[in-house]
């Protein structure tokens, strides 16, 4: 009966590369156990594939035609409309909101604030070694620094001797462990940075993946029949100092074959080091026995093209880069209630012996997972707060499905969570 | 229905042909918006003429198009929209 807590996890630029999504490669034990406990969509995709304006669609729950944000040059409260967030609706309903690392994308897109007080009850967090991501911290083969893309370093080496998503994890357990003596229902937001390039990770990651093991994309050419349109030239990648290096033309490159072998093992060992960062946070939720009393959703901004169609970054409408991984723990209904006692959501280290991935808790294949993302998000609405009255005449405008399912007290949502057919209720997929 | 499978997205291009600025156009070099619908056969796109200043696409002014089937071409490499303008597809497929 109380009020379930949210832990909100957003990666960023994280394609459904993972094992619960079926590949076989990649060492993603933490987010596969999630996926285990959860509802799992296959079939999710970002609205835009750029960070700013797919931030701000899924946490307002509308498209950047009603947000008016394309690129990262305006505030969508002053430039579109006074639009309410999905953090503010928790905190407009009791919950203590924080947001811990990339949420919204920092800047003028988000007020310089990460649109806070609106959406925060606490200022935001942001790890202090973010500054350098950008800066000369990868050691080359000269023995120099570099602003590298592909940037394996050694922790200890580094400015601070750290790196920004184990300063989120930290922070954010901080706060798990804070919460736990509070009385109020939380709403915690935690985006990790990466796959985001540059790719800065601990160097020992990259021994997941030898060279070897690594292949090409299936589809590495430009398709012959692709709009000149539709093809974007990846510049940012240009960018870095080793990409530089390779002479590459512009705008189609290509990038020689080793190197995009090195691009690919590189944006795998960052998603098995960010796989570490969400298993530590979710083991500290166990720690705390908040995994019982806790919603998990995790998703991510936009996906990455790794060299499929001769493309490098997400900006496409490629399925590749707009296909985002998403999946919904919630307790009792996507899977048993932890037992006093009983790890549910121990830390599994990516380096022990390989095992499949176990079965997604509930997955869904068609029917809704292929409406809108943000859609999916207006859930975390609907479990945790469905039987409150909703009496603001902006939020009946904003949050129109989920004023239908206050009406029907959530039972719609519920059954979906229960695993049964939705076909029985089938508005609820409008 | 199957106008409840469907998934949209959009992306923005300052040209008709790559330039410095494809990735990240600003508001105000706009000039072609890229919007697609996806359904668990196909991924229609038409990049159509976009005006910054009013934030409005017009349909009627095509660009380009891209239309890819699931289970013939599940990487989306071989872009059939130009067949589909000879009417060889069925009318169900076309916008």
């Amino acid at each position: 009966t109380d009020p379930l807590n949210v832990l909100l996890i957003i990666v960023d630029d994280l394609r459904p590369s993972l094992g619960c999504y079926g590949n076989k490669l990649i060492r993603s034990p933490n987010i596969d156990q999630l996926a285990s406990r959860s509802l799992l969509f296959q079939n999710a995709f970002a609205q835009q594939a750029v960070c700013a304006p797919s931030r701000v669609s899924f946490l307002t729950g509308r498209r950047p035609d009603t947000t008016r944000l394309y690129d990262f040059n305006s505030y969508w409260r002053v430039h579109a409309g006074n639009f309410s967030t999905i953090p503010q609706y928790f905190k407009e309903n009791g919950y203590v909101t924080m947001s811990v690392g990339k949420v919204f994308h920092p800047g003028i897109s988000s007020n310089h604030s990460d649109d806070s007080p609106y959406s925060w009850s606490v200022p935001p967090y942001h790890p202090s070694s973010e500054k350098y991501e950008n800066t000369k911290t990868c050691r080359g083969p000269d023995g120099e620094l570099h602003a590298n893309l592909l940037c394996p370093v050694d922790v200890l080496d580094v400015p601070e001797g750290t790196l920004p998503d184990m300063q989120s994890t930290e922070q954010a357990i901080q706060l798990l462990g804070k919460m736990k003596t509070l009385a109020s229902p939380f709403f915690l937001a935690v985006g990790y940075h990466k796959p985001h390039i540059p790719f800065r990770y601990p160097k020992e990651f990259q021994k997941l993946y030898p060279l070897e093991n690594v292949s090409l994309a299936p589809d590495p050419q430009v398709p012959a029949g692709l709009p000149l349109v539709a093809y974007n030239p990846w510049m940012d990648l240009r960018q870095r100092e080793d990409v530089q290096a390779l002479n590459l033309s512009v705008p189609y490159g290509p990038i020689p074959a080793d190197f995009q072998r090195k691009i690919r093992q590189s944006y795998f060992a960052c998603v098995s080091y960010l796989d570490t960062q969400v298993g530590r946070l979710l083991s500290a939720l166990d720690d705390l026995q908040l995994a019982s009393s806790t919603i998990v959703a995790l998703t991510s901004d936009h996906g990455w093209a790794l060299g499929e169609h001769g493309e490098w970054a997400k900006y496409s409408n490629f399925d590749v880069t707009t296909r985002v991984p998403l999946m919904f723990y919630v307790p009792g209904r996507t899977a048993p209630l932890p037992v006093e006692g009983e790890k549910f959501f121990p830390y599994l280290d990516p380096f022990d012996s390989v095992s499949e991935a176990p079965e997604p808790g509930m997955e869904m294949q068609n029917g809704p997972s292929f409406l809108l993302r943000d859609v999916k998000l207006d859930y975390l609405v609907k479990v945790v707060v469905l039987d409150r009255p909703c009496r603001c005449k902006e939020r009946l405008e904003l949050w129109p499905r989920v004023t239908v399912n206050f009406n029907r007290k959530g039972r719609n949502l519920l059954k979906l969570f229960e695993g049964r057919g939705e076909e029985e209720e089938p508005h609820v997929r409008g | 229905n199957p106008r409840e499978l469907v998934a949209y997205s959009q992306y923005p291009r300052p040209a008709d042909s790559p330039q410095w600025n494809s990735d990240k156009p600003s508001l105000e070099d706009i000039k072609v918006m890229g919007y697609s619908i996806r359904t668990v056969d196909y991924r229609y796109t038409v990049w159509v003429g976009f005006n910054p200043q009013e934030f409005l696409a017009n349909f009627s002014d095509i660009h380009a198009g891209e239309l890819y089937f699931v289970a013939s071409d599940p990487l989306q490499d071989h872009n059939v929209y130009n067949d589909s303008l000879g009417g060889t597809l069925p009318q169900s497929f076309m916008p």
